[in-house]
């Protein structure tokens, strides 16, 4: 699972 | 990935779409703000040169060249294609706006997660997405009537971040430790900066008129 604080979002 | 983020993005794909469309249908850009293209290809630039270094997803890298790329094209259209570039309106699209790539750049400097090269430029096309629509608004309101297709663009472009900020709420109740406080400031600036349009586009769609700005 990405962590959510790297840029997973566009 | 959740629902929210998703209509989200497929939200922001449509508003490029349909930007795609009018120039392409109509062979004209009149009405659209070169400065507000430009400013977005800027923005997806800074944002996502990640794209070779951290792979997230099939999707993601997808979605991400997708954006560079569109929005390359829409630029290279509108300065370079014979047809398309007659119908630029120059004389209207006058905003200023190195001075908000200035300023989204020195706030990019003061404050963003860690000071690295990446995340200053992160931050940046962050800040500077909230504030790239205000060209086009400004051009908006400046040519009076706007026609069906480059409205529904400014609308779904609205609209793709009021989704997300959905995605940033369900996201901080439902993971641990989610903080994406620069996105969601931002992102809350650049969907209030859509609050007059969204009401005007509301008005003209309830009275089935033509969507008129007040100058």
């Amino acid at each position: 699972e990405v962590q959510s604080s790297a840029k997973d979002e566009l | 990935m959740n629902i929210f983020r998703f209509l989200g993005d497929m939200t922001h794909l449509i508003s490029i779409l349909i930007l795609l469309l009018k120039i392409y249908a109509t062979k004209s850009c009149s009405g659209i703000s070169l400065k507000t293209q430009e400013l977005y290809a800027l923005v997806f630039l800074a944002r996502y040169l990640d794209l070779f270094t951290d792979f997230i997803s099939v999707y993601n890298s997808v979605m991400k060249v997708v954006f560079i790329a569109s929005s390359l094209a829409i630029v290279w259209c509108m300065r370079r294609h014979r047809v398309v570039r007659r119908s630029y309106d120059k004389e209207l699209d006058t905003f200023r706006h190195y001075f908000l790539v200035a300023a989204c750049l020195a706030l990019a400097l003061l404050v963003q997660e860690k000071f690295t090269f990446l995340e200053v430029l992160w931050a940046f096309s962050i800040y500077l997405e909230a504030v790239a629509i205000l060209p086009q608004l400004v051009l908006l309101q400046r040519s009076g009537n706007v026609d069906n297709l480059t409205g529904q663009y400014v609308f779904f472009l609205g609209a793709y971040r009021a989704f997300y900020i959905l995605n940033w709420i369900y996201r901080y109740f439902t993971e641990t430790h989610f903080s994406r406080w620069i996105s969601c400031v931002s992102g809350l600036v650049q969907t209030a900066l859509y609050a007059d349009f969204f009401y005007y586009y509301f008005i003209s769609w309830k009275n089935n008129s033509k969507l008129q700005l007040p100058a």
